[in-house]
C-alpha cells in the first residue's frame, strides 16, 4: 500500500476530490498554508494499493493547474516626492507537489 | 519508530485521544474532511516505538465505531406533478482507517 | 527524497517558516492540536533532497524553544470551608518533535 500526499491549490481541490471519488478512490482533505506565500492551499491524503498509484497521479496531473501569482513588493518609502511604483514580482505556483510514501501496514476498524 | 496515522470520525476523536494519552502515548490531532461525504472528520498522528504499535491499534479499535449515514439523494425535479421521494442512500462509515508508516529518523529538540 | 514532519509550538512556527524559506526550502504548514494539553500547535511538512535534511533539522533546532506551561489542576470542592489552592502542575513542552520519512517517489505537475 502507498499513501499519496498531494499539495494542490485551493482552486483545484474540489474538482480533484470529485474526480478521485468518481473513480472509486478514497481521499481525506486537510486545509494547509503555503510556507512562502502564506496563502491557503490544500493537501490530499489518498491511501491506495500499489497498482492504483499511476491512475491517482494521472488524475492529479489532469485536475491541477499552474497559476501565476503577482506579488507587489513592499517598498520602503524614502522620499515621498519620489513617485515609484515597483514592478510586481511574478511567482509561478505549480499545479501539484506530490509525495508517495510506503505504508507497510494498513488497518480498517 | 513508526508513525500511526488514524482517520476517525469526529465523534470518537476525543475519547480516543484521552485513552491514548492516559496510556502514556503522545498524539497530535488534525481536523480533516472526508473526500466523499465532505463531512468533518479527524486524523491523529501518533509517533511510537515499534513495540507499542499493537497497543495503539487496540486503542483505536476499542474507541472508534462504525456508523451509518443516511444521504438523501438530490432528485432532479422534472414534472412538478410527479411527487417522488427517493429512498435515502445508506452509507456505512467505518470506525477508523489506519496507515502505519516507517520513521527511519526521529529527533526531539 | 525525505519528508521532514516537525510538530512545533505555535509561537515558533512563523520564525521557523521564514528561516526555512529564506534558506530556499519549501514548506507547508498545518494547524494542529496537541493531544495532551489540547492547545493549538503547528505541524510543518518539508519535502527535501536527502543531503539537505541536516540543514533543515539545524534550522528547526535553532528556531524552536522549550517552554514551561503551568496547569492548575481541577480541584474537586469538598468542604467549602477548606480553603485549598493546589500547586500548579508544571509541564515542559519541547521545542520540536520531528519525524523523517522516506519518499521513494516525488512528482511535480
Ligand atoms: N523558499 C522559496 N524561495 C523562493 N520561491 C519559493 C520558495 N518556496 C516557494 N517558492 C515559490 O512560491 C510558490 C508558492 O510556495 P508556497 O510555499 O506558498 O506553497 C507551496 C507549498 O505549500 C507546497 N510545496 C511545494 N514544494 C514543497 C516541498 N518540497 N515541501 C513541502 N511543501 C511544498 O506547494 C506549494 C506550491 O509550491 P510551488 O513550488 O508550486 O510554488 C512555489 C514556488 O514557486
Ligand atoms: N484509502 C483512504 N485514503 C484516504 N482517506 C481514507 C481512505 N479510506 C478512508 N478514508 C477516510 O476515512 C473516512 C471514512 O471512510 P470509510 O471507508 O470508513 O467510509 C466511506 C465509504 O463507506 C464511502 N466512500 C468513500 N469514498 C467512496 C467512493 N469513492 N465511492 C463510494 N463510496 C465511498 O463513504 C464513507 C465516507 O467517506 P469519506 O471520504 O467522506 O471519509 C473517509 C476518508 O476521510
Ligand atoms: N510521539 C508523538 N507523536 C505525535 N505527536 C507528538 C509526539 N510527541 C510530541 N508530539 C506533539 O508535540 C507536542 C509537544 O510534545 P512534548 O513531548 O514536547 O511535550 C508534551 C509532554 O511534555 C506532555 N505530554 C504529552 N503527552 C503526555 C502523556 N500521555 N502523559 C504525560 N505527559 C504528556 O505534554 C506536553 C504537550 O503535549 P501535547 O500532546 O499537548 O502536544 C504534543 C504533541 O502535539
Amino acid at each position: 500500500m502507498k499513501l499519496v500526499i498531494s499539495i494542490v491549490q485551493r482552486e483545484d481541490a474540489d474538482t480533484l476530490l470529485k474526480s478521485l471519488t468518481d473513480a472509486g478512490h478514497k481521499a481525506t482533505l486537510v486545509s494547509t498554508t503555503g510556507g512562502f506565500l502564506r496563502e491557503g492551499n490544500a493537501t490530499l491524503f489518498v491511501g491506495a494499493e500499489n497498482d492504483r498509484v499511476e491512475e491517482i497521479l494521472d488524475l492529479v496531473r489532469e485536475n491541477c493547474h499552474k497559476r501565476t501569482r503577482y506579488l507587489s513588493p513592499i517598498v520602503p518609502v524614502t522620499e515621498p516626492s519620489e513617485f515609484y511604483i515597483p514592478e510586481p514580482v511574478e511567482i509561478e505556483v505549480g499545479g501539484a507537489t506530490v509525495f508517495v510514501v510506503d505504508v507497510p501496514r494498513h488497518e480498517r476498524f
